[in-house]
């Protein structure tokens, strides 16, 4: 079903949204391989309650029985006897700087797998920081480590980003869960997509506040609970919220979905509520010049409150900022549980940020950063529109560079993962319980490192593997 | 329980369920039906208000933990939709089960205990009590 | 490939695929058996 919101006044390009449903019959057959599953699961546990098969996870000895279960086993039901049997397609070891290629172990210690290895080649700055200041920091941003690259790095993420000021933490989780009690307590209201990250939703709920939960990108469905909070107030006693926080995504990666800012920020604006905005995929990735959803819809940053990203995805490194006002990041340097209590970034990491930061901003005298970003948006666009054009059902937004495919039966999740593997692809693979049940799917991650004959040669085995275990389920095929 | 092709699937399974007792040839239609009733009450029961908690982990905190499945669904509200479709269900099978068995004693009483069986743990009044 | 992909039997080990065969069979047979003797 094709979403596209080009209403003049909000957004400045074309807003274009694709979930196609789930075809009956596949949903059917996706439920019937589950119940198949789920009945010689419970076959297997009966043959290990009695002994017949050997059991190898952990379990309370005989005199332990009277005490409480400290295994919950019915949990980790699927866990034992869905996840177990296809779980070579999620434990992989790589062993390589990661890049457009890298290298995988083969698990049975067998011939290291050659994936045509062009790892990224590691430059001088950062191995000249490791020898001078070592590798890690042993103390917080509050004592003794707060080190002039900490803060040289932060001007940098102010200035790209466009911000007054800006903080890093040394955990992209850690970023959402240990600062978001810190801008929300008793009294507050969040306002959370239902689609979010694990780590938005412990920070809410560690922080305290009542949340509410809307459909996900559904603007309707936002609005109506602003409408609710403002007119109701608080439960029972019915006293305005003392403040309102709506927690989005830039980018949600299992959806392949952006969000649809410029309808967020309206609404903010209309209810007076702050917004704090997870850019931890779209960071680096979107805008004309990668500044993120911000650049991408032609808005202002100054509209965003709380501009929260990661360093993972766009700039090869680890941890993550939150930026914003100088107040705000004040505010946060002195009442943030991570500044406070988890060592800060080690340098090396800053390091890598700042060099390849520099490049996306072009400070470096060269034009790679620029030329990157652009690549990346064609990649993506090209590798969307082949893979529609081959049939499979593809999630999101036409300019996300996280790709969604859909695999739907729980066996088909093993299997694509393994016969990509053995043509020398690697992919992500997703199911229940991470998915609704009858959206398991295959994500792939497009880089700017990609060169076209990289992705037609994925595509052609994709399309193999596809056309191998039918998965080319689409009904609005695209013709080319 | 509401999302797409759930109900039909689950009418399939009892569909398949049903041609393969009568496909067993020694029984008989009544018995078919009797059987097909009290076997899916068993298996619903089991499945809807024995089991506790999830299959898999959950980051509510272990919330779920202690609540039958009928109880988490829908986040316990009652009188939704999947609720009302999953009790109609059983009430629509125990009429074609006494139908077919042409209203005979023994089938009624077996029919109407295995009903009641999944009946009364449904009823809103009955939510969380153990 | 496909029978073992759309019963998710190519998660289960081949002797709990077996056992699945056979009693799909049975099932099978007993079908057609009461068909023929019912037409």
């Amino acid at each position: 079903v094709y979403h596209a919101a080009c209403n003049g006044e909000l957004y400045s390009r074309p807003f274009i949204e694709s979930f196609e449903e789930t075809p009956m019959l596949v949903a059917v057959l996706t439920y019937m391989g589950y119940g198949i599953l789920t009945i010689f699961g419970y076959l297997r546990d009966f043959m290990r309650e009695w002994k017949i098969e050997k059991c190898h996870i952990a379990r309370e000895r005989e005199e332990q029985k009277d005490f409480v279960p400290l295994y919950q086993d019915f949990e980790n039901f699927y866990t034992r006897n869905l996840y177990m049997r296809i779980r070579d397609s999620w434990n992989r070891p790589i062993c390589s700087v990661p890049g457009a290629t890298f290298d995988l172990v083969e698990r049975h210690l067998g011939p290291e797998q050659e994936n045509n290895t062009t790892s990224l080649t590691v430059l001088s700055p950062k191995m000249r920081v490791t020898v001078k200041f070592g590798v890690g920091m042993a103390s917080t941003r509050q004592e003794m480590g707060n080190l002039d690259r900490h803060e040289e790095l932060e001007k940098l993420v102010a200035s790209f980003l466009g911000v007054e000021s800006a903080m890093a933490f040394g955990m992209g989780f850690a970023t959402n869960s240990m600062n978001i009690p810190a801008l929300a307590g008793k009294g507050c209201l969040i306002l959370s997509d239902e689609l979010n990250h694990a780590s938005l939703v412990l920070g809410a709920r560690l922080s305290g506040s009542t949340i509410r939960v809307f459909k996900h990108n559904n603007m309707q469905s936002l609005e109506r609970l602003l409408r609710d909070a403002i007119v109701h107030g608080q439960p029972r006693t019915h006293r305005p919220w003392k403040k309102i926080l709506i927690l989005v995504e830039g980018i949600y990666s299992m959806e392949g979905s952006i969000i649809r800012l410029p309808e967020v920020i309206a609404l903010k604006k209309k209810y007076k509520a702050y917004l704090y905005l997870d850019e931890a995929h779209s960071i680096g990735a979107l805008g004309p010049y990668g500044r993120g959803v911000v650049e991408y819809f032609g808005l202002d940053s100054k509209d965003v409150d709380v501009m929260m990203g990661t360093f993972t995805k766009s700039f090869g490194a680890a941890g993550g900022y939150i930026a914003g006002r100088k107040d705000l990041i004040d505010y946060l340097l002195t009442h943030s549980h991570s500044a406070i209590y988890a060592t800060s970034m080690p340098l090396p990491v800053v390091e890598q940020i700042i060099t390849s930061m520099k490049c996306i901003m072009g400070k470096d005298g060269t034009t790679i950063g620029r030329s990157r970003i652009q690549r990346l948006a064609e990649n993506t666009v090209y590798f969307r529109r082949r893979l529609r054009e081959m049939g499979f059902i593809i999630y999101g937004n036409n300019d996300s560079p996280v790709v969604p495919m859909m695999l739907y039966m729980p066996a088909k999740i093993g299997a694509f993962g393994r016969e990509m593997l053995k043509r020398n692809i690697g992919v992500v693979v997703v199911g229940f319980p991470a998915t609704p049940i009858i959206e398991s799917r295959a994500r792939f991650c497009i880089s700017a490192a990609h060169t076209k004959e990289m992705l037609d040669r994925a595509l052609d085995v994709i399309s193999e593997v596809g056309d191998l275990l039918q998965l080319k389920y689409s009904r609005h095929k695209v013709l080319p | 329980m509401n999302s797409r092709g759930i109900w039909l699937t689950y009418a399939l399974g009892v569909g398949m369920l049903h041609i393969v007792l009568l496909s067993i040839p020694f029984f008989s239609v009544p018995v078919v039906w009797t059987l097909t009733n009290v076997i899916h009450n068993f298996g619903m029961y089991v499945f809807m208000h024995a089991v506790k908690g999830t299959p898999f982990e959950t980051p509510d905190q272990g919330k779920a933990r202690l609540l039958t499945h009928w109880e988490q669904l829908d986040y316990g509200v009652q009188f939704t939709s999947s609720r009302c479709c999953n009790t109609c269900s059983f009430l629509c099978r125990y009429f074609l089960a006494s139908f077919y068995t042409k209203y005979d004693t023994a089938h009624f009483v077996i029919n109407t205990a295995s009903l009641l069986s999944v009946l009364i743990p449904k009823l809103p009044q009955l939510h969380g009590v153990r | 490939y496909q029978y073992l992909l759309v019963t998710s039997l190519y998660m289960l080990e081949p002797w709990e695929i077996t056992i699945f065969n056979s009693l799909l069979i049975t099932v099978a047979a007993m079908a057609v058996y009461t068909g023929y003797v019912f037409m």
